[in-house]
């Protein structure tokens, strides 16, 4: 059991250490507490976003919090795959420039898998491949009103448009 | 394997028979507050088992069933497409098939049924399928919304307990 | 304390009906678990968003929650002014026409008061009196780069471009 | 009550004095992630005295001094500006005056001073002069970065407590 979850962490470590490089542009590492015993101790993320010093993810800003956690979730995924990810709005804490980069992280995935991500972000909807405008109509329920492929320009709706 | 589309019956707010499209690559879906975003994840998580009721964001099964319609039950199918080995062993084949489950509400206790093709089988049947496909039966391919602040909340050892999971 | 508490929670509740009807366009009402013996209780919150059901708290989405949230922080704020509020970042789970609604709401009370609002919404931006932008320089620390009074167009800079 | 300027000396993120103006009306402030914007909150929860170190997202008080500057010392002031009583029950004046609060490490633990244009007065002296203004001490007027999502997820006694700090 120990040395499975050993196993575990050293592929995470190693996957982390490159998606934050990737989302964070720095560098990122998780830490066992308890090296030995790893069961007795908690996960330790210590990252340095581009052009600070090394910090705790408790002394971060929300987006850089934010930002840490899907790399993590960057790494959680590679490890163990799947053909479908789904995400509801993890850019919600990301200012426009992280937004774009998440995207680009996005985009790069997405040729091996499916991806479906819901999002306000215009500045992410442009940078997909397909966007699926939904609203709801009083007393019918919610309408799915049409893919719109990425090379065109009209948003799905006024209603719907992104903030 | 590609995920090609979700079919909501009576699902939440999709009272009427609704086939939403999932294409290849990176698909967004984007609409108002309240317009019904994340009920489509929810009748992803229904569809593949991989959550209970409340993860759902419903108190008991039956809460799925949209209070739009008139009918006591309903049903959600995900068509998808996988390579299959060819008749003997030939190059493998394309197939096209449809996962389902539906609940119905009765006095004495919700109907669940899971389908393949329409098929009733059982729920470990649906997620041996699953598995073949390479779908995690504990849905850690899902992102819900505020799971990533969730995450950063979250001390040291309960970030440990997730990697757990994995091993 | 009893007395104090229903007066308390009667004004909160009569300024609540009024701020839901701003914010979610809908009828909003704060209901007492235990009206006799208020502190055995809780308290609930029941809305009917805009062409909707009445339904609980629990049942509705990550905006129409939001919004019910801060519909209430609004009439907590009535019944207990101060010269200035502060937000950060409030308006994270809306969409872009609930954060028009929420800015317009800003506007109209800040006519008495001031609110000093973060966001990365450029739809509420652009409904400010003045946007001050900061930038982080690599060990300078966070510099202000200037305030923009609403009537100006440029934003405050690409690095600080609102999504 | 007008507030006209918030002033920054070693404080966190702000290693330089950096003046910060509040203008009247409708003020936002915007700038990309980390780059101190949440910073400017906890500067003014500081100066106010409504919150504990936690609350401004630091362990000890100490931290909140500039690991960019080289001071032991952090200072923020409070520009104001109020209506008073005019001499001998004239008209009311208009008087600008300055709140500040400051922290310098000590080894023998951390000395916390509250000024009024630069005199040192005590913290119950602060508190007398924000009720006069009408500043909650208790800082309800501020919600912090997430606090809408925990009012959202707080049960309904939780919530009945929100408001027991009103009666
Ligand atoms: N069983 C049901 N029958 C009918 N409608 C339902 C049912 N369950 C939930 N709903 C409706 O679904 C709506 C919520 O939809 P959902 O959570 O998908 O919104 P969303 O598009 O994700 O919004 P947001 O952008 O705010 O997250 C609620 O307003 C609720 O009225
Ligand atoms: N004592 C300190 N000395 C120097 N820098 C500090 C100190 N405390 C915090 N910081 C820095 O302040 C930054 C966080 O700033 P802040 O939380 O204000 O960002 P923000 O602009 O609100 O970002 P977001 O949009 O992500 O919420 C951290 O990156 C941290 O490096
Ligand atoms: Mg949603
Ligand atoms: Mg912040």
């Amino acid at each position: 059991k120990r040395a499975a979850f050993l196993e575990a962490f050293e592929a995470v470590r190693d996957a982390f250490a490159e998606t934050y490089a990737e989302l964070g542009r720095g560098e990122g590492r998780l830490i066992l507490e308890d090296p030995k015993d790893p069961f007795a101790g908690g996960l330790l993320i210590k990252v340095r976003p581009r052009g600070k010093k090394l910090s705790r993810m408790e002394s971060m800003s929300g987006g850089e919090k934010a930002l840490t956690a899907l790399s993590l979730i960057f790494a959680l995924q590679e490890v163990n795959p799947a053909p479908l990810f789904i995400f509801d709005e993890v850019d919600k804490d990301l200012d426009g420039v992280n937004t774009m980069i998440l995207a680009e992280a996005i985009r790069r995935r997405a040729e091996e898998r499916q991806y479906l991500v819901i999002s306000h972000h215009r500045v992410l909807l442009e940078r997909s491949d397909q966007t699926l405008g939904v609203t709801m109509r009083k007393g019918h329920g919610t309408q799915v009103t049409g893919v719109k492929m990425a090379a065109a320009e009209e948003p799905a709706s006024e209603e719907a448009a992104a903030v | 394997v590609r995920v090609q589309a979700l079919i909501l019956d009576n699902f939440k707010s999709f009272p009427k028979r609704t086939r939403v499209p999932i294409e290849d690559g990176f698909s967004t879906v984007s609409g108002p507050n309240g317009s019904g975003k994340s009920n489509i994840i929810d009748a992803l998580q229904f569809v593949l088992a991989t959550s209970t009721s409340k993860g759902m964001r419903a108190d008991r099964l039956s809460d799925l069933i949209s209070t739009l319609g008139n009918k006591p039950s309903c049903k959600v199918e995900l068509e998808l497409k996988a390579l299959f080995p060819g008749p003997g062993g030939g190059p493998p084949v394309a197939r096209t098939f449809t996962l389902g489950r539906s609940v119905r509400r009765r006095k004495s206790g919700n109907d669940v049924r899971y389908l393949l093709d329409g098929s009733p089988i059982r729920l470990a049947d649906l997620q041996d399928v699953m598995r073949l496909l390479g779908f995690p039966t504990s849905g850690q391919n899902f992102v819900l919304q505020n799971d990533v602040i969730r995450l950063t909340a979250m001390g040291p050892v309960a970030r440990r307990q997730v990697l757990d999971e994995l091993a």
